[in-house]
């Protein structure tokens, strides 16, 4: 995945189950932004593997007033790298009782 | 540490902590 600058790592275990899983979000690279940025921390918020887009919840980000408009598209393809990171492991990971 | 809790009209919320130390790159 490209170094976008955003950081988003799981929140939480991962079980291999839940529908929805505790992510976070920061910014590594302020320079990579394009608008101007407020230092908040660390975002964590909840994103539903099976019903949710990326670029939905970096819009509601951008509505919050975490980030510029002109960066909804690098969150939202931030978030979206380690949606499909979690969905590929998950694929991969071969359940115990089987 | 400060956490705050921020929610979207949606209904989606967002908790706002420090950035651990440990995961704060090297500058």
């Amino acid at each position: 995945a490209e170094d976008t600058g955003v950081r988003v790592e799981l929140a939480e275990e991962d079980d291999g189950k839940k529908s929805s899983i505790a992510l976070k979000l920061w910014v590594e690279d302020p320079k990579k932004l394009k608008g101007k940025y407020k230092d908040n921390g660390a975002i964590e918020f909840s994103y539903d593997l099976e019903k949710e887009v990326p670029e939905d919840v970096a819009q509601e980000m951008v509505e919050t007033g975490f980030f510029h408009e002109s960066d909804a598209k690098i969150v939202g393809k931030s978030i979206r790298d380690r949606v499909s990171l979690i969905k590929w492991k998950r694929e991969r990971t071969i359940p115990v009782t089987e | 540490s400060s956490t705050t809790q921020v929610v979207h009209s949606a209904g989606r919320r967002f908790i706002v902590s420090p950035v651990p130390e440990s995961r704060l790159k090297d500058q």
